[in-house]
């Protein structure tokens, strides 16, 4: 139960943080569908971590802070998504002996 | 009076991580 919790809190925290990132990249969109990308990307374990909760947090609450650093949350964030990745995860941590 | 502009690019550390993902969206669209 604690597992679906954090999905859908980080889930919510994810969207407040792509709205934010909408508002103020409008010259590069891109840069918010690369983030998509990455998370769509990223292990569905890690996406409902308490760890992924600090992280989105704490980007979130800076990036709504500092408008003029909008890109180095993002940059952040992508980062650890893809440290976080599913294929990344596979190679590291093969399923069978 | 004029107002003050405010450029995301003023930022130093915003500029190198716009330019690091621009690069890294970049390649991924080279690679397929």
């Amino acid at each position: 139960k604690e597992g679906h919790v954090l999905k859908v809190e980080n889930e919510k925290l994810f969207g407040e943080f792509l709205e934010h990132c909408m508002a103020h990249t409008k010259e590069h969109p891109e840069v918010v569908t690369f983030l998509q990308t990455k998370y769509s990307k990223a292990s569905p374990d890690f996406l409902m971590s308490v760890e992924f909760r600090n992280a989105l947090g704490r980007c979130l609450t800076r990036a709504q802070a500092s408008t003029t650093k909008t890109f180095v949350y993002i940059n952040e964030l992508c980062t650890l998504l893809k440290q976080h990745s599913a294929k990344r995860r596979a190679l590291i941590q093969p399923s069978s002996p | 009076e004029p107002s003050q502009v405010v450029d995301d690019d003023d930022d130093p550390e915003n500029r190198i991580a716009k330019k690091m993902l621009l690069a890294q969206i970049k390649a991924n669209y080279s690679s397929g």
